[in-house]
């Protein structure tokens, strides 16, 4: 308004020209999301994930509100590396917010290919935090796997804490089980990422920590 | 809180939907399309300045503190939000990654005089 010679419309000054208006409100409407969103500009996405896998993964999500407290949820694509000398899959994800200490929920959704008959027995594993030891493994989640397809694995928030570099390593070792609950794989393909079934991790943060509020207030 | 007309000269609720498109951002907000950006014009003579109910808004506390410091000029008003709604949004981030956020006090509801 000052550059246009003219005062502030919402204090009962002359109103600007409807372009310069229409100008000025497109302003404003960038500037507020991207401070809604504690962004600076807005994100250069070199890597979209594809579309189809991105319908899926939004289908899959439970529909309604986010968190109450200015919550997040952020679905993750993983870039997988298939290993040929085990049955297992090395699952990277690169997140852009700091979300570790905050998270209180975690599923990894995967899309189990048909390896052999029987129950598939899937233990997840962490690559240690960057700051310790190189290969440093930590064992989060055991699952029967008993049908083929989509499966929502719950992993423990706590085990995924801890992570400030903002890459998270999973590995995941498959085998069917054996009568005495041993682990007997063999080399084999576990997850289908061809065809738009990119596995995906589901996180729900929380922005704020519980109680803080209350106590700000106080 | 009226919503503006052609030639509403009071304080009012000017309602403005902006695409996305507008903006060139379909490629990185998902959802929704685009969001009602309402703003708040219009005149504010004596008599509706900081009327009861309406000087609640944190607009209102700062415009009321300028005047009290005198670094505002002297009887005047501003239309400004008094009540506003929070927006949800789904984005991709830097990294590819879905974000589903609700974003604060993003669509204005009501306006009134400071």
């Amino acid at each position: 308004a000052h550059g246009t010679g003219s005062v502030c419309p919402s204090c009962g000054g002359p109103t600007l020209a409807p372009q310069a208006e229409r100008a000025l409100v497109l302003e404003l409407a960038k500037q507020q999301i991207l401070e809604g969103l504690h962004l600076t500009s807005r994100p250069r996405i070199t890597h979209p994930p594809p579309q189809a896998a991105l319908t899926r993964a939004l289908r899959r999500l439970q529909p309604g509100s986010v968190a109450p407290g200015n919550g997040e949820e952020v679905i993750s694509f993983a870039t997988v590396t298939d290993s040929t000398s085990a049955c297992s899959s090395l699952l990277t994800f690169h997140l852009s917010t700091p979300w570790s200490h905050h998270l209180y929920q975690a599923r990894l959704w995967l899309h189990v290919l048909p390896t052999r008959p029987g129950t598939l027995y899937l233990r997840i594993f962490r690559w240690g935090p960057s700051r310790r030891r190189q290969g440093s493994l930590t064992l989060l989640a055991e699952h029967h796997i008993t049908h083929l397809g989509w499966h929502a694995l719950t992993l423990p928030s706590s085990g995924l804490r801890g992570e400030e570099s903002g890459v998270l390593k999973l590995q995941l070792d498959c085998g069917p089980l054996g009568g005495n609950g041993t682990v007997i794989g063999q080399p084999r393909q576990l997850l289908d990422t061809a065809g738009h079934q990119q596995p995906f991790l589901e996180l729900k943060i929380q922005a704020n920590e519980p109680g803080a509020g209350r106590a700000r207030r106080r | 809180t009226p919503t503006c007309g052609p030639a509403t000269p009071l304080c009012c609720r000017r309602d403005h939907y902006i695409d996305f498109r507008e903006l060139g951002w379909r490629d990185w907000i998902l959802q929704p399309e685009g969001y009602q950006l309402n703003y708040c014009s219009g005149e504010c003579p004596l008599h509706l300045a900081g009327s009861p109910g309406i000087a609640a808004s944190f607009h209102s506390a700062v415009f009321s503190l300028l005047k009290a410091n005198n670094r505002w000029p002297a009887s005047t008003s501003c239309c400004v939000p008094t009540a506003r709604r929070p927006l949800s949004l789904l984005y991709l981030d830097r990294n590819g990654n879905v974000v589903k956020t609700d974003v604060p006090d993003m669509v204005v509801e009501a306006c009134g005089c400071s």
